[in-house]
């Protein structure tokens, strides 16, 4: 309870007007920041915990001998994730905290373009590959490997429930081709 | 042709030659709409005197009524595949921008990436992304009520006195949480947020918001500093998305548009959390 009341006061914080607004001074929007840091990481342990009970299926080994480490990555808005930009098979699990069956076309960072995604029940997903733009001011200032954004439709995703993917990269498939930009038009 | 094209079932957004959005199809019309990205110089004054304040964190106030281009000719690359069409454009050194169109969307994405804004002329520079189409708005636009109901607003007007605004660019501005539309009779035009924007319709048939300030004086409004974070370097880069919907007009009694833009502003700004897990250590049939 004190990892979720750590994040229930930074929220409250950030309902100060200056902090939707970002009107606030330097020194204080960094530490609005450090503070959702931190309240973010205290409660990742209580996220892990719930999803390793509920990814304990029947027939499955107990989660205390297997557990998963579930990470947020907090960069994927500008495309980057150090969990999906190596080079290992991941998973992806998708919490829909909506009260209606959605579908969303997930984008992920990663490193290559060759991949397979797996969905639920085992079955190889249509995907596409794009390239992250890469305009010449923000060059230096991203930290990341990334070349790419692997694409896929997740698609009904439960109410106020999760799915979850298996990711690996895919070096034998055919249709795994470099994503190249059309001919320009002149 | 020369025009490029990206398009689903439901939409088709045309760019012109020189790399700008012109022409969305959407919901059986044809509608001219283009999108560009502009800026308005920053006010500096005598804080001193409160009329002549500079712009700065709390108040939006441009140096005068006259908006700057970015630029008029944009870079483009386009990307086309079986989930999803984009056009990568690159407006400068310091503006992108990605407008894609997923399989079966019914609205079109435009991710923008704004920064740093260069300050090397010591001018204030107040950031806008502009969409203008030919639908007459006659002056009325609708901007959100931190997400619930919308809020209609008239050009150069208020509901309880009589105005006359000394700076029609500034005066004009509302506060946009997830939505601004305008429409006629016949066709409508909404953008949707990711977050807290300020926003207007100076032209009929235009909808602007605001993206990226970088500015050198402080307002003396309290905060006492300018809105000119250097913290790390050169100043920051911002980066989000909205997403256009084109359609036609409520006011022809079809509700079905109002009711995808209420859909997609509830799963744009409540999306799905994302957890990551190592698997090293599990093929794919011990993962199942």
């Amino acid at each position: 309870d004190p990892h979720l009341t750590f994040l229930r006061e930074t929220m409250g914080i950030m309902q100060h007007h200056d902090a939707v607004t970002g009107t606030e001074k330097e020194k204080v929007a960094l530490d609005y920041a450090k503070r959702m840091s931190v309240a973010l990481r205290a409660c990742s342990t209580n996220i892990r915990n719930v999803l390793n009970q509920f990814s304990t299926g029947p027939g499955s080994e107990p989660t205390s001998q297997r557990p998963f480490e579930f990470k947020t990555c907090t960069l994927l808005n500008i495309s980057s994730c150090a969990t999906s930009e190596s080079s290992g098979p991941f998973a992806l699990t998708l919490y829909n905290p909506l009260a209606h069956t959605t579908k969303e076309y997930v984008r992920v960072p990663v490193a290559d373009y060759k991949y397979i995604v797996l969905d639920p029940t085992g079955k190889s997903l249509t995907t596409q590959v794009v390239p992250v733009p890469k305009p010449v001011a923000a060059i230096k200032h991203r930290n990341s490997i990334a070349e790419y954004e692997l694409v896929f439709l997740a698609s009904n995703l439960p109410a106020m429930g999760y799915k979850t993917y298996y990711i690996q990269r895919d070096d034998s498939s055919p249709v795994n081709i470099k994503p190249t930009a059309l001919p320009k038009r002149e | 042709s020369s025009y490029t094209v990206i398009e689903n079932e439901n939409i088709k957004l045309t760019f012109d030659t020189n790399g700008f959005l012109s022409e969305v199809t959407a919901d059986g019309m044809t509608r001219m709409i283009s999108q560009e990205f502009l800026y308005y110089e920053g006010a500096t004054g005598n804080n001193a005197e409160f009329l002549n304040r500079s712009s700065g964190a709390y108040i939006f106030r441009p140096k005068d009524n006259n908006i700057r281009f970015a630029t008029d000719h944009v870079t483009i690359e386009v990307y086309k595949g079986s989930l999803v069409e984009e056009v990568h454009q690159k407006f400068n050194d310091w503006i992108s921008q990605v407008v894609r169109v997923y399989k079966q969307s019914t609205y079109a994405e435009f991710e923008w990436l704004v920064g740093p804004i260069p300050i090397d002329d010591e001018i204030g520079k107040e950031v806008i992304t502009r969409f203008k189409s030919d639908i007459k708005s006659e002056g009325v636009f609708f901007t959100d009520s931190n997400g619930r109901e919308m809020i209609k607003r008239q050009r150069n007007h208020r509901d309880t006195w009589n105005v006359k605004l000394q700076e029609t660019v500034a005066g004009n501005y509302y506060p946009i949480t997830t939505k601004i539309a305008l429409e006629d009779t016949i066709a409508r035009m909404a953008i949707l947020t990711d977050r807290a924007q300020g926003g207007s319709s100076l032209e009929d048939g235009a909808l602007e918001l605001m993206v990226h300030r970088r500015l050198l004086k402080d307002d003396a409004f309290g905060v006492g500093e300018a809105l000119n974070e250097t913290e790390f370097g050169e100043g920051l880069i911002a980066r989000g998305k909205t997403h256009l919907f084109v359609g036609q007009s409520y006011l022809r009694a079809d509700v079905s548009l109002k009711a995808i833009e209420r859909l997609v502003q509830l799963e744009t700004l409540l999306p799905s959390w994302k957890f990551f897990s190592n698997m090293e250590l599990y093929t794919s049939d011990q993962w199942l």
